[in-house]
């Protein structure tokens, strides 16, 4: 443990619980994008299948359930809660996410580090999360303005990625036989689909304005 | 192990 990776995945934690706030807060969950949930949803049910199998640390088990646990509970809450769904926008959240899903799978059972079923469901998670995001950012360029805790919760999930490349950055450095380019690139990409959120992001903090991404 | 190596991240 490396203090990028600590920090990357405690910014990833602060992104989940600034949406659990968001929802609790409010009671809704305008802005916020049922598929790009329901995708994350399926990254970590995907990746942590070996939960059960693979005790790494303490930590790594805590995280593994805390993460499949919120998520399942957000998609939940934005299909099940009588009040919260009603502030879905279903019409704006429109993205395809299944060819998401289809990609993403067609992409795992080609590039992979091994051809085992745990190891494929690996390389599906890592794909699946580059692109997870795509619904959500289409709905904020929609929905006009964004409220500030959705636009925290996007900024701090696209940062808990980079700071992540700084961790394996290091570990190729620090660790000999380190190699993990399916993630890096998958993460690459990831933080690069965000690179103009981020920028109209700090825009509206320089500013001191409503963040608003052009249509 | 360097199985679990691989995989010690979230």
């Amino acid at each position: 443990m490396n203090i990028f990776r600590f920090a990357g995945d405690m910014t990833h934690l602060i992104s989940i619980l600034v949406l659990l706030l968001k929802i609790y807060a409010t009671k809704s969950c305008s802005g916020i994008s049922r598929k790009t949930q329901e995708l994350y949803a399926l990254v970590f049910l995907a990746r942590y299948v070996d939960i059960f199998t693979e005790f790494i640390s303490v930590y790594n088990t805590i995280m593994k359930i805390v993460f499949i646990a919120s998520t399942l509970a957000i998609v939940w809450c934005m299909r099940g809660h009588r009040v919260v769904r009603r502030s879905y926008d279903k019409e704006l959240d429109t993205f395809r996410h299944y060819f998401l899903i289809a990609a993403s799978l067609v992409l795992a059972l080609l590039v992979h580090e091994k051809f085992t079923f745990q190891e494929i469901l690996w390389a599906f998670s890592i794909y699946l999360e580059a692109v997870a995001i795509l619904p959500q950012l289409v709905l904020l360029q929609r929905s006009g303005n964004v409220d500030n805790l959705t636009g925290q919760y996007v900024f701090f999930l696209g940062a808990y990625r980079g700071l992540y490349i700084l961790n394996w950055i290091y570990r190729y450095f620090t660790e000999p036989h380190f190699s993990r380019w399916i993630a890096c690139v998958s993460g690459l990409v990831q933080t690069a689909l965000y690179a103009d959120f981020f920028y109209y992001y700090f825009l509206s903090w320089k500013n001191n304005a409503k963040l608003k991404l052009p249509a | 192990r360097s199985q679990d190596a691989s995989k010690d991240e979230l």
